[in-house]
């Protein structure tokens, strides 16, 4: 079961998680008239800029976070904000929608100008986190996991993120045996996604690095 | 625009509170 101290830290956390989310006004743009592929670029840098507040916003609130060292919170922010991202967009993406938006948002992530080579692994992460069925409790910890990886570029303080980033691990463990009883790879099943969305990183940076070469 | 800033300069916007803006 978990500990007191566990249960607090895991309100808290979807609380945070629940509580800053994309500003719907910016969402709904998303499923307005078509727009050429410029502008669909335009609008997902957008998105991506909001994203990445809504997740600041959503870090700050992890508890411990804010007593890491300031260069090493932005180090972990820089190092997992295309992750975090990639995992926020997939919750949206299996959360039912009405008729329709699905399509609609595929259609406008393939008009943005990326090439079919970075599409594919991505919508591929998209169902695979579909057919885990997480909770919400599993997405803001996971959320937070990845976050708080201490293996991140320019992290000085290793250790301190490590004990961060354990805890976490250590409530999603338990939360994992307790809201999934019959499958006890569930916990596995989710770390295991962590790896592809290091996949989807490096996709990322390379699709980066080719935008700027053009 | 907010899309002219580096992932960086966002974040540290951002942890500073001045997301409002």
């Amino acid at each position: 079961e978990l500990s007191q101290d566990q249960q607090a830290l895991l309100s808290y956390i979807l609380e945070a998680y629940n509580k800053h989310r994309i500003p719907p006004d910016m969402a709904k743009k998303l499923l307005q008239e078509q727009f050429s592929t410029e502008e669909n670029f335009l609008l997902l840098t957008e998105m991506a800029t909001s994203h990445v507040q809504v997740l600041v916003e959503f870090t700050k609130n992890i508890p411990g976070f804010q007593s890491l060292d300031h260069e090493d919170q932005i180090a972990l922010l820089k190092g997992s904000a295309v992750e975090a991202m990639f995992l926020r967009s997939a919750q949206a993406f299996t959360r039912k929608m009405p008729h329709g938006h699905t399509e609609m948002l595929e259609e406008r992530i393939r008009k943005s100008g990326m090439s079919e080579k970075f599409i594919v692994p991505m919508f591929n992460f998209y169902k695979s986190i579909g057919g885990l069925q997480m909770m919400q409790e599993e997405h803001a910890l996971l959320t937070a996991i990845t976050i708080l990886s201490p293996d991140r570029p320019y992290i000085k303080d290793q250790k301190a993120v490590e004990l961060l980033q354990e805890a976490m691990l250590e409530v999603l463990s338990k939360f994992c045996k307790l809201k999934h009883p019959q499958e006890p790879q569930h916990f596995a099943r989710l770390l295991g996604r962590l790896t592809e969305l290091r996949t989807l990183h490096h996709h990322h940076a390379e699709m980066l690095e080719s935008w700027r070469m053009s | 625009p907010a899309s002219n800033l580096g992932l960086e300069d966002i974040i540290r916007k951002a942890l500073m509170g001045t997301v409002e803006e």
